[in-house]
């Protein structure tokens, strides 16, 4: 059972921990605000009151077996990083953060936060980008019920070719790249693309590759259930 | 030239303001605060202190022509519907604003704004379901250099076949999905999948259609370029 922490129930924490606890996962929903812990309460079981900057109360939480802890406190900067640090010394393996400034984003680094995340500086790029490009109807999201994915090469796809493996025909998925494997750290990851054209049916699969994955959910769901 | 008007310079509306000045578009940008201003008027000409509640100070920025106004206020839910409502007033044709609820989110539809954005919701569900897919490297994001966009069917392609077309070997472009046409109004819109599976070189584009289309931006471009 995926368990997670997260501390700060503004519109963005609220969003992942309702997010979260709706697809079944474990979710301990924390902020020093009783309003937001008593109104979050309705739906997420183990809601708490408490100031996250207070490393007794943190620890009084339970926090080994965390998959991540999230830290969504915005406006106050020293809450955020007296909490992501305190939660990386509790031995959360993941803390993920947020930051709106370089500097800010520096800091949190500096004290081992493993991803950073700044809503607003991610959806201002990509309103920009698409109100620069009324004819494109859309800039990176896909169809309603399309999602795109990126998973590790199955060690039994290794060594076949897309013609022959016809992802297309046999699992209705569309394979729109293949990348040399690297594990994202938050969005100044960048993978090497192993092809530069766009994969073709005599196209490899070699190991430790990542696929780059196109088609429904259901879809998606069957072919990693397959091979997960 | 593309203009817009950006009020509210807070993370979100600096980085919406900062991103299409960069791409060459001729912004305004708008706040009430003047460090926000000075601050920006390194990178942005026009940029001006004004409380944008005030519609005689909005009118005299002179918004015949903008292609969009975009109320990036945050906090303050009555200074952004206010500023929304005088922005359609004032003939700018497409005003976007921003909701953290649905209240506000229904209200301001109400008054005429035609599109709402939720950044820190946006991100909040993205987030959660990428922490609950380890084995996913990635989910939605596509490979650096690689984009997706919708873009409406060239007349020219009309009639042809994918596999006469021949995409991947012409454009250096990924067809993934074609959908039935309709424009987006915020997050809420969803288009209609016209084909079931996934497109085949059998496919025959039709009119009024659009394709979901991935690839490298240099050959995106290219090909929108050839088409628009
Ligand atoms: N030390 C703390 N311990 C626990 N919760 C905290 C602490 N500091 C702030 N919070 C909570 O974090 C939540 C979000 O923080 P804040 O209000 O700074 O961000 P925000 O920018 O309004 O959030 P969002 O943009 O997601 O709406 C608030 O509900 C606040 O009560
Ligand atoms: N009436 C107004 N006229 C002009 N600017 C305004 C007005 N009201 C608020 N602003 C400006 O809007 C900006 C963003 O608003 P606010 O601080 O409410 O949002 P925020 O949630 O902090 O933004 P973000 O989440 O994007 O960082 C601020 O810089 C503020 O000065």
């Amino acid at each position: 059972m995926s368990k997670f922490v997260v501390i700060g129930l503004g519109v963005f924490g609220r969003q992942v921990a309702l997010s979260l606890a709706q697809e079944g996962a474990e979710v301990i929903a924390v902020d020093s605000d009783m309003e937001r812990v008593e109104e979050i309460h309705d739906y997420i079981a183990y809601a708490v009151r408490l100031d996250s900057t207070d490393p007794s109360a943190l620890r009084s939480l339970g926090l080994q077996d965390m998959e991540a802890g999230i830290v969504a406190i915005g406006e106050d900067f020293e809450a955020n990083l007296l909490t992501a640090a305190y939660l990386k010394q509790l031995g959360v393996k993941k803390v993920i953060t947020r930051a709106s400034n370089p500097i800010h984003r520096r800091i949190l680094e500096q004290i081992g936060a493993d991803e950073i995340i700044s809503p607003e500086d991610e959806v201002g790029r990509k309103t920009a980008h698409r109100l620069l490009r009324p004819n494109l109807v859309d800039y990176i999201d896909v169809a309603e019920d399309y999602k795109l994915i990126r998973v590790e090469t199955p060690q039994d796809l290794v060594g076949k070719s897309l013609g022959e493996i016809d992802f297309r025909r046999n699992y209705q998925l569309n394979i729109i790249s293949i990348n040399k494997k690297q594990i994202p750290e938050g969005e100044d990851t960048t993978e090497e693309v192993t092809h530069e054209a766009v994969p073709t049916s005599q196209t490899i699969l070699e190991p430790d590759t990542i696929l780059v994955i196109v088609g429904k959910e259901k879809d998606i769901n069957k072919f990693t259930g397959k091979y997960s």
